[in-house]
């Protein structure tokens, strides 16, 4: 599975639809503090289904939903995007037939999120299993939090084995 | 259960010592297992020596020998199962010019070492100079996030607005 | 006891808005004692709005932002009783080209209201040519620190060594 | 009371005698990663009379004493001294005679602290109290530990109030 882009609407600061290619080798990521760089790993993480709002620097899934600006009301809905080449038909089978696959996560005020993957609903857990099976998810290790670093070296042994159990 | 874990580890271990070498430019690491002879109840434990100093627990080097210990953990548990993607979120704040270059080399060898796909968040000129592209994130409008492809020269602009 | 913690909070409270708004140009920002109506039970709550943004608690924030919210709360603090001496251990490595200037420019004013003398430890280079002068660290035996008194462009080979 | 000089003997990695003129206005201190910038802010609040081991990224008070580096053994002894200019005259009464103070903290391997104001043997508290008279002290909020922005960010409200019952 290759990672191609990921689309945002209303999540957090990306209010107008905005899409990210990801590109193979190193990409950087730059911008002034504040301008919405953690937004955009934030979003990546949302979309392969993390269920913690507090990891999300939110105290609510809803405060994901683009709350508003000066001059621009808050929204109702927040969307993400994320669409996967699957040309080496490595996906579970019951999604396998296509060369592409499209996640779409979707949270509405109050009421909670959805899920789609090439436009049919399906669990949460579904979509965790997907990005697990390909060696990745919400909770890789390989998506370093900005603060994360300093977490690892702070923690106490016991909560540092975690990211062996991650692996293992 | 048991015996996953201690493979993990020991794989884990290897890769670790070997990119913390590559990454001090010499010296040694290891991982530990500590306060209980169960690997499935133990904690995991850090020890490095910088090259010239002395093996000490992490928690007793300087701030960016930390930083640069904990990426080279990391990338280890990384190797054992290279994810499709990896994000980076400012990881090299804390390194001086000379570790984030040696961050970029390993990074450039990880590039060429797996089919992963790598974004790394920065405010850092050397790190930004040695990837194969730059997004850029603004603000014109204030509150609103907008995404632009940029060549260096606006990204420096950018990352300085 | 009361009296005084309140008196502290309101003193304390007044110097972090305006500190705040000088760093962020604009904006509002302020502390709330939360969890209990006692205030010697009370915990401190950060909340901040920057320019354009929306009221929200610290926790909200971006990576940069909280960090300059949190420093002009340790120099609302400092005010209240400032010490004959302030060092500051990498207080800007979060901060953009523009945030770290607004920050040396409060270390001037602060440098300007008070007696205290400032040590900034740094690895920014915008930082170390806003300050009045420049002590460099080195190891050239490994293992053993020597200081020494730099210019600026000693300095920038020093911090890339 | 102003700050004048610092001297470091076997101080963490400053083995030789180490001067530090800390002069009127800003002074940056800049140098690779472990070359021991931290070490000097450490040694401030060491020989103001900090007793927390741990935050000195220490397993005991010991461990500030020069450990040893390639081809250079270990020191038994760590000394620092902290020079003020007492010319107002506001130390309390039993060092205010003199213009200046000179504040000695050593620790002998195995054998603990000792602490002299100019060259006479006083307690931990008397040189802690010297401080705090004077507004600063080994907790100063004005000494700002590296990290201690992120613990600040990620402490509970009940933990952060401290900084505010420090000043009051
Ligand atoms: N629900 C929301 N609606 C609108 N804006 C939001 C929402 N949630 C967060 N934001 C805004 O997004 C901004 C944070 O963006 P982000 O953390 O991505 O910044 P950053 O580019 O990573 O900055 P830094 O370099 O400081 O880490 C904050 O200013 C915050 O106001
Ligand atoms: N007791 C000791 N004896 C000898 N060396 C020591 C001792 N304690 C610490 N050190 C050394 O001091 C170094 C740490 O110095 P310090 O934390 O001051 O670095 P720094 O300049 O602040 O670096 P950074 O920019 O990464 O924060 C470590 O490499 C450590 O090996
Ligand atoms: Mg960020
Ligand atoms: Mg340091």
């Amino acid at each position: 599975m290759q990672f191609q882009r990921l689309r945002l609407t209303g999540f957090k600061s990306f209010v107008e639809p905005t899409e990210l290619r990801i590109e193979p080798g190193l990409t950087a990521v730059v911008g002034p503090n504040g301008c919405g760089k953690s937004n955009l790993l934030e979003a990546l993480r949302w979309v392969m289904g993390a269920n913690s709002a507090k990891a999300m620097r939110a105290e609510g899934m809803d405060d994901v939903i683009f709350a508003g600006a000066d001059g621009r009301p808050g929204r109702s809905r927040a969307e993400v995007l994320l669409q996967i080449d699957n040309s080496d038909r490595t996906a579970p089978a019951r999604f396998n037939e296509h060369a592409t696959l499209e996640v779409v996560r979707r949270i509405d005020r109050g009421a909670g999120s959805t899920y789609r993957i090439n436009g049919q609903e399906v669990r949460a857990r579904d979509v965790q299993l997907l990005f697990a099976d390909a060696s990745t998810g919400a909770n890789s290790p390989a998506l370093v939090r900005q603060g994360q670093i300093s977490e690892l070296i702070g923690a106490k042994p016991s909560n540092r084995r975690r990211i062996l159990e991650e692996a293992a | 259960g048991r015996e996953r874990l201690m493979a993990a580890f020991d794989k884990i271990n290897a890769s670790f010592k070997t990119l913390f070498q590559t990454l001090f430019e010499g010296g040694e690491a290891e991982l530990r297992l500590v306060e209980s002879d169960d690997p499935l109840e133990a904690g995991l434990e850090i020890f490095a020596c910088p090259p010239g100093k002395r093996m000490a627990v992490m928690s007793l080097m300087s701030g960016g020998e930390q930083a640069l210990t904990a990426t080279a953990l990391i990338f280890a548990v990384f190797l054992a199962n290279p994810a499709p993607i990896c994000v980076l979120d400012e990881v090299d704040a804390p390194l001086d010019d000379a570790n984030v270059d040696r961050f970029c080399k390993m990074l450039h060898q990880m590039r060429d070492l797996t089919a992963t796909r790598f974004i790394a968040i920065t405010h850092n000129p050397v790190t930004m100079s040695r990837m194969d592209r730059l997004y850029g994130v603004t603000m014109a409008e204030r509150g609103v996030s907008q995404l632009v492809s940029v060549d260096l020269k606006q990204a420096e602009a950018l990352a300085a607005e």
